[in-house]
């Protein structure tokens, strides 16, 4: 049984997965097989399903803003079209000669193709929205480089106010993507690096306004109070590095999943 | 995301299809 990395992926892929392996089992117990059904009809429904992904996959590419995704998804595409011709061709040589252990094979190979396909593009998709929180993280990080120059409070009023909307938008979407996931441990590095990175923003603040109120008042110390600053910062840049370094697996602990 | 719902619609539309297929094959094993 395959494992699939997000809740969503799997909701969608895991029950044509199993009937595929079930579809397989079954004609290799029936090896010498008897008349299959009439398939012209369910054969148009995935038809007609793989022509409206096309047409909706073609509007993804075209609005989306991410090269990978421009490149990677039209041959997942050409992947699931190709599979339901396959399954067409299935169809029409099971009304002509219902015992045809060809379009039996053709049946598989279609059924396989189409979830080989909608898997691929599934998981291209799902790389891009996770190089949209990546991108967020980035800001992140290049808003904390910059920490270390700050010297005065209207420039620290400044790094907060634009340090604040991205630090909110990455926690909101870590904390979608972590209840997204499949896989327990990818779950929880992601939670207890986002929990750091929020107990210690207040603190880098607070420490880079230490730092400035030192500096106002003659310096006497502030070589440790930077030390502490750039501790912070550092400490925050590692955390984000970590999420989106989590962020990017999707490979499983087989001994769990066994 | 429309993309996930027409994936959606395929795996769907693929599984009615194998059940169609699958339930002669079960009959004869």
């Amino acid at each position: 049984m395959p494992v699939f990395h997000t809740k969503t992926i799997e909701s969608i892929l895991e029950p044509v997965a199993s009937q595929v392996s079930r579809l397989v089992i079954l004609h290799e117990e029936a090896e010498d097989g008897g008349a299959m059904p009439d398939l012209e009809k369910p054969v148009r429904a995935v038809s007609a399903a793989v022509e409206n992904l096309v047409r909706v996959g073609h509007e993804t590419i075209n609005h989306s803003d991410d090269p990978i995704l421009k490149q990677d998804m039209p041959s997942s595409l050409r992947r699931v079209t190709e599979a339901s011709k396959t399954l067409e061709k299935a169809s029409d040589m099971i009304k002509a000669d219902p015992y045809s252990k060809q379009a039996r094979r053709f049946l598989i190979d279609g059924a396989r193709g189409i979830l080989q396909g909608t898997s691929s593009l599934l998981l291209c998709f799902d790389e891009s929205e996770v190089r949209k929180i990546i991108r967020e993280c980035k800001k992140v990080l290049d808003y904390l480089a910059v920490a270390e120059v700050i010297e005065s409070m209207e420039d620290l009023v400044q790094f907060v106010k634009d340090l604040s909307p991205s630090l909110t938008k990455v926690s909101h979407e870590v904390d979608a993507r972590q209840k997204e996931l499949t896989h327990q441990p990818h779950r929880e590095i992601l939670i207890r690096c986002l929990d750091s990175v929020k107990a210690l923003a207040p603190i880098l603040i607070c420490s880079m306004k230490i730092f400035i109120q030192i500096l106002q008042q003659g310096g006497k110390g502030i070589e440790e109070a930077a030390e502490n600053r750039n501790y912070l910062a550092q400490r925050m840049s590692d955390e984000i590095n970590e999420i989106v370094r989590v962020l990017q697996l999707t490979t499983y602990d087989e001994d769990e999943w066994d | 995301e429309m993309i996930l719902q027409a994936c959606l619609s395929i795996t769907t539309a693929t599984a009615a299809l194998i059940k169609s297929a699958s339930v002669a094959q079960a009959e004869l094993v």
